[in-house]
């Protein structure tokens, strides 16, 4: 473990957590019998979280730790894991499900058919893998799948008027995450004979090159002060 | 190693 590594990790637990803080903010706001002017808002606009990305975080966590059980790292390693797995299940089934939180989803501005994003990085983990076996190939399509997963809450996010904070804060955290995880394979690459792992190491690059757009316009609005806004 | 790589990464 590295401190790449642990602030990679800690940042992708914080985007997990900001998601939930804004679950939980709709779910109490809704609770209240007057709309203070938050939840006015709140519960007015889309929440702006795209289910279609839940889903496919769901899906990646589901493939990457099917060794939950069978291979041991380390105590932390498997408490992360369980706490990503629960967590993208848990706001999958917030979004779908909770009589509240689900009013606050706009699936009609949610389209993007993300079928089109698995089958290929399904296809492509069947042939470019570092061993083919089961876990291993699936291991990989839930790297490539993570690459691309990002993509629908993008796409909804240029479609969302008003970007609120959380929402914002969430994708931003999301995509730093992985930025210091590229920094720990330099670092690995770097202090570990024979840790190359090209796959990992590209898939990362790619899924952090899609922040590219939303990491200037997130800073731009940061320093000038002004509503986070992606162009259409 | 004969067995399969582990990923130790989250």
């Amino acid at each position: 473990m590295n401190i790449f590594r642990l602030a990679g990790d800690m940042t992708h637990l914080m985007s997990v957590l900001v998601l939930l803080l804004k679950i939980h903010t709709i779910k109490s706001c809704a609770g209240k019998s007057y709309p203070c002017s938050l939840c006015f808002i709140l519960l007015e606009s889309s929440s702006g979280i795209s289910l279609k990305t839940q889903e496919l975080y769901a899906l990646v966590f589901a493939t990457r730790y099917l060794d939950i059980f069978t291979d041991f790292i380390s105590v932390y390693n498997t408490i992360m894991k369980l706490i990503f797995l629960g967590s993208s299940f848990s706001i999958v089934w917030y979004i779908r499900r909770h009589k509240i939180v689900r009013r606050s989803y706009d699936k009609d501005q949610d389209t993007f058919r993300h079928f089109f994003l698995v089958l290929p990085c399904l296809l492509l983990a069947l042939i470019i893998n570092e061993k083919f076996t089961f876990k291993e190939v699936l291991w990989t399509f839930s790297l490539y799948l993570e690459a691309v997963a990002i993509l629908p809450q993008l796409i909804l996010l240029q479609r969302t008027r008003n970007i609120d904070n959380l929402t914002g804060q969430y994708v931003f955290l999301l995509g730093a995450y992985r930025a210091l995880y590229i920094l720990n394979w330099i670092y690995r690459y770097f202090t570990e004979p024979h840790y190359v792992h090209w796959i990992t190491w590209i898939s990362g690059l790619v899924q952090t090159l899609l922040y590219a757009d939303f990491f200037y316009y997130y800073f731009s609005s940061l320093k000038n002060n002004v509503k986070l806004k992606l162009p259409a | 190693p004969l067995t399969a790589e582990v990923h130790d990464e989250l």
